[in-house]
């Protein structure tokens, strides 16, 4: 899960 | 989400599909450096990796998808069609690249926020994209030719990092705990090769020159 928030840009 | 990412986003795509365009409708890349391309799909294909096993959103993923597709729309069609691909400058074009994958791989493996596999991709990503513009800038230099399709594709880029960085400190401010050295400070660094190309671009603009 804390993958996605600190990749959530592109 | 914010407008500066919004923004940041909108330009970056710009950039592409405008590069993408161009060579597609007048079947020429000249000035334009595929090893810079080749980079920039390599940047794609390590970071994206997550688009099947994470959503974020609709965007995010539909984004992705333009992203990769057009990056490696663009290589084909330097590299295997044939009338874009005669008009591919190749003595010009010899950076040798390989070596900017090499060492962002090794420094990805020394510095990373978190050792697995997707993050040291993710973070190999991020390095690659910050110099993935050297071939493009060494090709210019040596053509001189800065006509619009490569002066616009470039300006646009540079627009993207900008608003990007614009993006971040929006976010530091705004969510609590929003702090990635490694994003930002290959941003910066990013954003100031491109500094160095605007200043130059800019002056041979002014003085009506051909960029030196």
């Amino acid at each position: 899960k804390e993958f996605d928030a600190a990749h959530d840009e592109l | 989400m914010n407008i500066f990412r919004l923004a940041g986003d909108m330009t970056h795509m710009f950039s592409v599909l405008v590069l993408l365009l161009k060579i597609h409708t007048i079947k020429s890349c000249a000035g334009v450096s595929v090893k810079t391309q080749e980079l920039y799909a390599i940047v794609f294909a390590t970071r994206y990796l997550d688009i099947f096993t994470s959503f974020v959103s609709i965007y995010n993923t539909f984004m992705k998808l333009v992203f990769l597709g057009s990056s490696f729309s663009i290589v084909w069609y330097m590299r295997y069609h044939k009338a874009v691909h005669r008009t591919y400058d190749r003595e010009q074009d010899t950076f040798r690249h390989w070596f900017l994958v090499l060492s962002c791989l090794l420094l990805a493996l020394l510095i990373h926020e978190k050792f697995t596999f997707l993050e040291v991709l993710w973070t190999f990503s991020l390095y690659l994209e910050a110099v993935a513009i050297l071939p493009q800038l060494v090709l210019l230099q040596r053509t001189r030719n800065i006509d619009n399709l490569t002066g616009q594709y470039i300006f646009l880029l540079g627009g993207y990092r900008g608003l990007y960085i614009l993006n971040w400190i929006y976010r530091y401010f705004t969510e609590p705990h929003f702090v990635h050295w490694i994003t930002w400070i290959t941003g910066l660094v990013q954003t100031l090769l491109y500094a160095d190309f605007f200043y130059y671009y800019f002056l041979s603009w002014k003085n009506n020159k051909k960029l030196n």
